[in-house]
């Protein structure tokens, strides 16, 4: 049994989650705050066996990669529409895996 | 030194903390959520020596036992009485419990 | 690759988690509460190289190192001049560190 320890943004917690529980894996998480950007964000816990943990690391890999999105700069009024160029790129998703060594796991 | 991380069911954790500080060990408790069901649940952190595990996890067995309780299906008025078989079965309880070895602990 | 937990109070986490982003290491922050006590404090997440643990155990030495604080025993009206011994010296700081060792690390 291992212990993953995944630290994901807020924007990919549920379809993570959802994905996990989907795949028959179990999961807990918990709301966290970035040390940096004093964000918020979610630190997942799941025990899994041995043999599931490079498949749960390609899950989060699937559901978390980095990638940009568009996002408008600033308001602007219905009459006056947005010239091109008023977005900028942002990038977003990532996540950091820790996997740890759980001697006895008990379930009650 | 061990950390034992223990998930109970929210209905179980101040009797889990009050039993754990009783017996002399020391607990930290985090509001967490579960994946599958959504609902709020809590995460312990156990720092133990490696003889206490044991009876630690009995303590935590004794208290998070799965056991079933009677829930009235629905609410009822003062002039009506409920009717026999108005309740239905539901399990509570129970804990999942990740036993992890530490490498160095310090207390400031 | 090393997990370092570090449950610390309240008072200190601010000037704690900002001296470890200072100093270049990667924290995450987890609001939890002391068993016994009941109070709230904060529950510190540190991924960092096996080289560094020491350091960071030092750095969470000074920042959280227990000291004495003179509190004022009871609130006082403008007129009336606090007298001599109407202070009572209360201990703060500390912090309890677990360090685990961990078999993966990845970075989405
Ligand atoms: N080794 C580790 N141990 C514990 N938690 C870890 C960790 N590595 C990452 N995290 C967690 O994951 C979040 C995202 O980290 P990421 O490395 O993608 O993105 C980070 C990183 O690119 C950068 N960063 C973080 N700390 C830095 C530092 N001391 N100096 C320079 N850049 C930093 O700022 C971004 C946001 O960091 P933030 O702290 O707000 O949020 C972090 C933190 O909550
Ligand atoms: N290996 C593990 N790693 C991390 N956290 C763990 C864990 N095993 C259990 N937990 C935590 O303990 C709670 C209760 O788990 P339990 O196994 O008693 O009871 C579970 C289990 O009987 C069932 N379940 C959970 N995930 C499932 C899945 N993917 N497929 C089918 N049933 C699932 O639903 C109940 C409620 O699950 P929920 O996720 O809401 O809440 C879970 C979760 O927060
Ligand atoms: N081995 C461990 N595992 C998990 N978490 C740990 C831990 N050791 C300490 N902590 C966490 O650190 C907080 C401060 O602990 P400290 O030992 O400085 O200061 C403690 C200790 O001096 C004392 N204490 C705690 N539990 C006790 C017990 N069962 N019997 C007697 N004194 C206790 O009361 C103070 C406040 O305790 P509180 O539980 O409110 O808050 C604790 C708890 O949240």
């Amino acid at each position: 049994m291992k212990l993953v320890i995944a630290i994901v943004q807020d924007l990919d917690a549920d379809d993570v989650v959802e994905a996990i529980t989907d795949a028959g894996y179990r999961v807990t998480r918990i709301a966290s705050t970035g040390g940096f950007f004093r964000q918020g964000n979610t630190t997942l816990f799941c025990g899994v066996e041995d043999s599931q943990v490079q498949s749960l690391i390609s899950l989060l890999r699937k559901v978390c990669q980095r990638r940009s999105r568009m996002l408008p700069l600033a308001p602007h009024s219905a009459e006056q529409p947005l010239t091109v160029g008023a977005y900028v790129e942002v990038t977003v998703g990532g996540a950091t895996i820790f996997v740890l060594d759980v001697e006895q796991y008990e379930q009650i």
